[in-house]
């Protein structure tokens, strides 16, 4: 834990009544080693622990607190504020999402090959019948990979939520066609599950920019595996850039990855973390808390 | 990097960030830059346009000194068992070694023991019925260690060369579908093929960090893995997390996958996957 790490590191500083630019040397390295390790890519640490060095820097030490607890306070209070998003729940602790009255609100997952999309599309479909009493359509548009639209006509069966699907047209003409179907049928909420695809591949990057184009979104969310490395600089960068994105979603956190890339994709797109997926289950979706994953991150 | 140059801290400073970047990982990166600064040292090398040759040379004897080839059975049919966290690739990979194994000849049957997540088995179906060759599937939610069991049993009495097992994603941290596929990995021999599985293949996302440490240690002490398919390197991941495996769990990589359709794959070629590393 970063607190065991720090207590060796700060033993030499404790003697001092300020933190110096000598002194916080040690700790910051052993920060960026944790964050490193936490999977957080390189360039948002070297970012982070710059800032986390000035702020340090820049604080008195305050009487009758150890430098290096201060000092953690310091960071873990940096990486709350990095990934928390003011105005994002309602006073109900309900993710508040960018609901129309005029039209069906339409809400689109892009993101990497196996990153929880169609199984996350499932999860926001039940939260918002739950939780906000939608009446949300499931569209099946990813007509590549084998079983993709049986996989989400399944999931939809399960949660008792309709799923739009047309195995003969393209992508974007599928999502295009729901939106009719949407309010044809009295759904105030469309989800485009997408296929999944590497932000490298340029034809199905230009697919996904042309759904996005023809459905206008309200919101885009980018999907992306809680166990994903280094890699999460570049993948969250590049769809940041081809898609207007408005939030992201990391999966797989029930497991013992210590989910830097919550960071990485937060820092890198400056979109607020909506939610996070914690089980394989339809109810495995969590609306998202900067300070619990900070401490996880942290370790 | 200019010829001649003596090496100095710069240099070392962006290897290390340069294997931290390909997701090696903190411990590995700093052993391997100590055995860099060693051969400085002793001064087996002298100059930057040195430095990365010789890591790279150090690398790919690493990768390669245990072997990379598939584990086939010494007579008889051979089992191969397919398992990973959700998502890596597993049903892909089953399908890719399937195609793979048809055209180096072998007569392949697959076993769709993944018998619980939406569409599974509907997904490998499609692949069986895409490369030709014959797939034994079971009920929904039936017990997954039956279906590889008759998976093996058909193996047998269809005179097959080698059964592919997929299995349903799992994280390593569930101790419940641990415990499931130790009874999976038991089941592989159904009672009458020796040292079945053969091979026990961890399907790894490429893009995944360094939590794919610890999947390779808990799904080696559940299903005994043998080797590493190494999927979705046609990202701009690196991959490098195979690395810390390979020397803290010894499991060799023995496939790599490029793809989503089922030529996408190859072999494990360690001179192209170091030269890669560092691009
Ligand atoms: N444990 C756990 N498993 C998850 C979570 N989210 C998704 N999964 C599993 O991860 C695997 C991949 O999920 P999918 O929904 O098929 O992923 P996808 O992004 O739609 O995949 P592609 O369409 O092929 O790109 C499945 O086995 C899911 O059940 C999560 O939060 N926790
Ligand atoms: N680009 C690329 N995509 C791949 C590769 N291997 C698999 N995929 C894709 O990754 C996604 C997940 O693949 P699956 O084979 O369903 O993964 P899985 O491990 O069986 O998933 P679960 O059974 O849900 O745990 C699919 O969209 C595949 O097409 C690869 O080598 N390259
Ligand atoms: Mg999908
Ligand atoms: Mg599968």
């Amino acid at each position: 834990a970063i607190s065991s790490r720090f207590t060796d590191v700060w033993r030499k500083i404790s003697g001092n009544a300020t933190i110096s630019e000598d002194n916080i040397k040690d700790a910051v390295r052993a920060i960026r080693t944790a964050l490193l390790e936490a999977d957080v890519s390189l360039a948002v640490v070297k970012n982070f622990t710059e800032r986390v060095r000035e702020k340090a820097l820049g604080e008195d030490v305050l009487k009758g607190v150890r430098p290096g607890e201060q000092f953690i306070k310091i960071v873990h209070d940096e990486l709350v504020n990095l990934m928390a998003e003011a105005d994002t729940l309602d006073d109900q602790g309900r993710a508040r999402l960018k609901f129309r009255g005029d039209r069906p609100t339409v809400i689109m997952m892009a993101g990497l090959q196996g990153s929880g999309k169609t199984t996350t599309s499932g999860k926001l479909a039940l939260y918002l019948k739950k939780k906000w009493k939608k009446n949300p359509l499931l569209v099946a548009a990813d007509l590549q990979r084998p079983a993709a639209v049986d996989q989400l006509e399944v999931v939809g069966k399960g949660i008792g939520v309709p799923v739009f699907a047309d195995r003969k047209s393209t992508p974007p003409e599928v999502c295009f066609r729901a939106l009719e179907a949407a309010r044809k049928g009295g759904h105030d909420v469309v989800i485009l599950d997408t296929a999944g695809r590497l932000h490298v591949d340029e034809d199905l990057m230009k697919e996904v920019q042309e759904i996005a184009r023809r459905t206008q979104p309200d919101e885009i969310f980018f999907v992306c595996d809680g166990m994903t490395g280094q890699d999460a600089v570049k993948s969250a960068k590049a769809f940041d850039e081809k898609l207007p994105l408005t939030g992201a979603i990391l999966t797989k956190l029930d497991g013992d990855s210590r989910g830097g890339a919550v960071m990485t994709v937060r820092a890198i797109t400056g979109k607020p973390i909506r939610f996070v997926g914690i089980s394989e289950k339809m109810d495995g979706l969590e609306v998202f808390h900067a300070d619990r994953v900070a401490g996880r991150i942290l370790g | 990097v200019g010829l001649g140059q003596k090496i100095d801290d710069d240099i070392l400073e962006k290897l290390e960030e340069a294997m931290i970047e390909a997701d090696f990982g903190v411990e590995t990166s700093g052993f391997l830059m100590d055995v860099v600064r060693s051969a400085w040292k002793n001064s087996t090398i002298e100059t930057t346009d040195q430095v990365l040759p010789f890591l790279q040379k150090d690398l790919k004897h690493r990768l390669t000194h245990r072997g990379n080839a598939l584990n086939f059975a010494k007579a008889g049919p051979s089992v191969i068992l397919v398992v990973g966290v959700n998502g890596a690739g597993k049903t892909t990979s089953v399908a890719k070694l399937a195609w793979y194994l048809t055209s180096i000849g072998k007569k392949v049957v697959l076993a769709a023991a993944d018998t619980f997540r939406a569409a599974a088995v509907e997904q490998l179906k499609t692949w069986s019925q895409r490369i030709g060759c014959e797939i034994v599937t079971g009920a929904d939610r039936a017990d997954p260690a039956s279906v590889a069991h008759r998976g093996a049993e058909r193996l047998l009495e269809s005179g097959a060369d080698v059964l592919l097992v997929d299995t349903a994603g799992r994280l390593h941290t569930q101790k419940n579908l641990m415990d499931e596929l130790r009874k999976i990995h038991a089941a592989c021999a159904a009672k009458k093929i020796e040292g079945a599985p053969h091979e026990t293949i961890l399907v790894l996302d490429a893009t995944t960090g360094q939590n794919a440490l610890n999947q390779a240690d808990m799904f080696k002490q559940a299903a005994n893995v043998t080797g590493l398919f190494l999927a979705k390197l046609d990202g701009t991941a690196k991959g490098g997390a195979v690395l810390t495996i390979n020397e803290r769990v010894e499991i060799p990589v023995k496939f790599v996958g490029l793809g989503e359709g089922v030529e996408d794959m190859q072999p494990f070629d360690a001179d192209q996957f170091v030269d890669a590393l560092f691009d």
